[in-house]
C-alpha cells in the first residue's frame, strides 16, 4: 500500500510538471539535437538581436521604452520577463503538489520566495547545452559566447548557470526526475521564517523518499544518483545566493528596473 | 510576510490574475 501511494505522488507531481511548464527537458532535447521542423533562431551578434527582438519577443522589447536602452539592459529585460513566467509557472505547479495548499499561507509564500530561483536554476539546465541557451519558447537560441561577450556585470549573469548546467546534465536526468526534484526544492523545510516547519519537513520527507525510490527504478545504473542530487540542491543554494548578490549590484549601479514580482523575492532574501 | 509579498500572494490565492510584464 506504501509502494502504490508513493507511485500516485510521483505520478501526480509529474502530471502537474507537465501541464504546468511550457518547456520540459524532452521538449528542448528535441530542438537542441536539430530533432525540431523549425530550427531556432540563432542570436550571436548584435544584428541577430535586432532581428530576434521585431520577432521572437516583441512583446518584451516593444513599446515600454525598453527598445532604446543599451543592449545589455534590453536582455537583461528579458531574462526578468522569463523570470516572472517562470515563476507563475512555478507557483502553479506547487500548488498542485499534494499538501501544498493546506500549508499556512504565509509558509506557501516563503516557501515560493526561497525555492522559485532555485528551481528555475535546475529546469534552465534542460534548456542549455555547452553552446547556449534556448529562449522564446525554444524560438530562440541564444549563444553562450554572445552572453560572455557583453560588458560587465552583465556578461556575468549567465556564466556561473553555464557550468552548473553541464555538471547537472552530465546527470543525465529525464522530466520524471527533474518533477520530483523541483517539488523537493519547492517543499524544503529549513527556509528562513517557516511557521510550520514540522510540517513542511513531513511533506519534504515524503517527496525526498518517492525521488529517491523513482532514481532507483529510473537509473538503476547509478547507484549514487540520489546522494549526487542531493548535492545538487546545495548547489543550487549557492548558485541562486550569488545571482541574488549580482542582480543587487546591478540594481544599484545601472539604468535597468526590477520586475515588482522580482523585488519582492529577492528582498530581504539572504 | 504576506504583505511584503502581495504579488506571490495574489498567484497563491488566484491563479487568473496574470502578472504583467
Amino acid at each position: 500500500a506504501q509502494l502504490a501511494d508513493q507511485k500516485t505522488l510521483a505520478k501526480q507531481i509529474y502530471e502537474a510538471y507537465l501541464k504546468n511548464f511550457n518547456m520540459n527537458k524532452s521538449k528542448a532535447r528535441v530542438i537542441l539535437t536539430g530533432k525540431a521542423s523549425t530550427p531556432p533562431f540563432v542570436i550571436h551578434d548584435m544584428d541577430t538581436l535586432r532581428l530576434a527582438e521585431k520577432t521572437l519577443v516583441a512583446k518584451m522589447v516593444g513599446n515600454n521604452g525598453i527598445q532604446n536602452k543599451e543592449v545589455e539592459v534590453r536582455i537583461f529585460h528579458c531574462c526578468q520577463c522569463t523570470s516572472v513566467e517562470t515563476v507563475t509557472e512555478l507557483t502553479e505547479f506547487a500548488k498542485s503538489v499534494p499538501g501544498f495548499v493546506g500549508l499556512d499561507l504565509n509558509d506557501q509564500v516563503t516557501l515560493l520566495k526561497y525555492g522559485v530561483y532555485e528551481a528555475m536554476f535546475a529546469m534552465l539546465a534542460s534548456s542549455m547545452n555547452k553552446d547556449g541557451l534556448l529562449v522564446a519558447y525554444g524560438n530562440g537560441f541564444i549563444t553562450r559566447e554572445f552572453l560572455k561577450s557583453l560588458r560587465k556585470p552583465f556578461s556575468d549573469m549567465m556564466e556561473p548557470k553555464f557550468e552548473f548546467a553541464m555538471k547537472f546534465n552530465a546527470l543525465e536526468l529525464d522530466d520524471s526526475d527533474l518533477a520530483l526534484f523541483v517539488a523537493a526544492i519547492i517543499c524544503c523545510g529549513d527556509r528562513p521564517g517557516l511557521v510550520n516547519v514540522g510540517h513542511i519537513e513531513k511533506m519534504q520527507e515524503r517527496i525526498v523518499q518517492v525521488l529517491r525510490l523513482h532514481l532507483q527504478s529510473n537509473h538503476p545504473d547509478d547507484a549514487f544518483l540520489f546522494p549526487k542530487l542531493l548535492q545538487k540542491l546545495a548547489d543550487l543554494r549557492q548558485l541562486v545566493t550569488e545571482h541574488a548578490q549580482l542582480v543587487q549590484e546591478i540594481k544599484k549601479t545601472e539604468d535597468t528596473s526590477l520586475h515588482p514580482l522580482l523585488q519582492e523575492i529577492y528582498r530581504d532574501m539572504y | 510576510l504576506k504583505e511584503k509579498h502581495k504579488i506571490l500572494h495574489r498567484l497563491l490565492q488566484n491563479s487568473s490574475s496574470p502578472v504583467d510584464l
